[in-house]
């Protein structure tokens, strides 16, 4: 039979490869039609898109192979397993090998004995001792958290540089309009939608106290320095928070509102009318052995949430460098508010490593969960409905929480939240 | 995971009469490891 082989003029050779090529058309051919019908579910005659469009990243082959791999189902997974408890005596070992891997310095650890932690979710999320992470009392803005500045700067243009000249524009990354309130019991819609991704000038209302006549003005109701710094029972009658937990401290609305306060005044003496100020930008990246709490970075007023279901992809500075738009890809919350010298936001962006973003005053917000992912998805049916785009977000408003500030106001180095595994 | 700060601040300029910074003044560098605290920028 092989000498009947060899001799045969026949390439046997070919055979193979033929059929591999035929199999590898064939599965192109599969794709190909299945995108298209996907496309053709998506849009009605009009082409208006019916469901939550998935977004596909452009990038090399390794983002396409990430593209296509069921992130949010392995990072749930991921979480699961993670929220497992660890055997007693596997605790101190594993959590120091976890340390000894990712760096963690376990004397700024507030809990010195390891056994306390049931599981790595647990450590993973752990506090740290009082007095450790001092606070610069000079500083207009401290880092919110332990990690390392990626990238920093200016806004030209509304586009800010995410790595080797790769950008994205802060509309996409803040959103831009407000969506018609459909899935928070808290979320409203207002005109403001377009606030802060661009230089403003403040207006009157957002004059918050005028020193000289001693009197807080917010959106035409007047209030003497006293009642603002007092923080007393006027801004508990007008909160309609169920869970008083969530508000802010009388202390955190007093020091907030003198900051502004003080803020109006200062903003103005230094600067020409012409062009008095710019927005900037800074990035910061935790790594998975960071302390992974976040904290207010300045006294600000957080005046409404937006959540972006997201795809939640990978932030490693690897990826930040090979994906456009990376940011925008990820779920993440944006944190919209001001400061005293104008437009603050604040965006804790997630990974498929970390899983969920929490907001210690914001009991209503759920990331990376299924719920998530069905609520969006009837956004945008609804918004589809009403004959609108979908703006890829959900939105809350936190103006109950404090009337004279307007939101929820925040001291610079108080805990705001976190970065959770699961 | 990653944390975004987007703000509004005073234009930084020095003032060429008196050589004194005015505005927004970063107090980082890029790639520079940082702990929760550390000043950022000032004005």
């Amino acid at each position: 039979l092989r000498t009947a082989l060899n001799n045969s003029k026949i390439q046997w050779f070919h055979i193979p490869v033929g059929l591999g090529i035929g199999f590898l058309g064939a599965v192109q051919f599969y794709r190909v039609s299945k995108r298209e019908k996907e496309r053709q579910e998506l849009e009605s005659e009009d082409g208006v898109p019916q469901k939550r469009p998935r977004v596909r990243p452009e990038g090399p082959w390794q983002v396409q192979l990430m593209s296509s791999l069921p992130l949010k189902a392995l990072s749930r997974l991921w979480g699961k397993f993670n929220e497992l408890t660890i055997p007693y005596y596997l605790r101190v070992p594993g959590f120091k090998l976890y340390s000894f891997i990712f760096g963690v310095n376990l004397d700024e650890v507030a809990e010195p004995d390891l056994h306390v932690y049931p599981n790595l979710a647990a450590f993973f999320y752990r506090t740290l001792k009082p007095g450790v992470r001092p606070l610069d009392p000079n500083a207009a803005l401290i880092s919110p958290a332990d990690g390392r500045v990626l990238q920093f700067g200016q806004i030209e243009g509304g586009n800010i540089e995410q790595v080797k000249g790769l950008t994205y524009t802060v509309d996409a990354l803040l959103g831009q309009q407000s969506p018609t309130p459909s899935i928070t019991g808290s979320t409203s819609s207002d005109d403001e939608g377009n606030r802060g991704t661009v230089p403003r000038e403040l207006t009157d209302q957002e004059e918050l106290v005028r020193k000289d006549e001693e009197f807080a003005h917010v959106n035409g109701i007047k209030y003497t320095l006293p009642d603002l710094l007092a923080g007393g029972s006027k801004f508990k009658k007008h909160s309609d928070l169920e869970d008083q937990s969530v508000k802010p401290s009388a202390a955190s609305v007093a020091q907030v509102g003198a900051d502004l306060a003080l803020g109006e005044k200062a903003w103005y003496d230094i600067l020409s009318e012409d062009r008095p100020h710019r927005l900037y930008y800074a990035v910061v990246y935790l790594a998975p052995g960071d302390y992974h709490r976040f904290h207010s970075p300045t006294n600000w007023v957080v005046e409404k949430r937006r959540h972006f279901a997201g795809e939640l992809f990978s932030v490693s500075p690897y990826l930040q460098r090979t994906l456009p738009g990376l940011f925008t890809l990820n779920e993440r919350v944006v944190l919209l508010g001001r400061w005293r010298y104008g437009f603050f936001s604040y965006v804790p962006v997630g990974a498929t490593n970390v899983g969920s973003i929490k907001i210690n005053f914001d009991r209503e917000l759920r990331t990376n969960s299924l719920t998530t992912d069905t609520a969006a998805d009837k956004a945008a049916e609804e918004a589809q409905k009403r004959g609108e785009q979908y703006t890829g977000f959900s939105e809350a408003t936190y103006e109950n929480a404090s009337l004279v500030l307007g939101g929820h106001a925040l001291r610079t180095g108080e805990e705001m939240g976190g970065f959770q595994l699961g | 995971s990653t944390i975004v700060l987007v703000f509004e601040a005073p234009v930084g300029a020095t003032d060429p009469e008196t050589k004194q910074h005015k505005g927004w003044r970063w107090a980082v560098d890029k790639g520079q490891r940082i702990k929760m605290g550390q000043a950022i920028g000032y004005v």
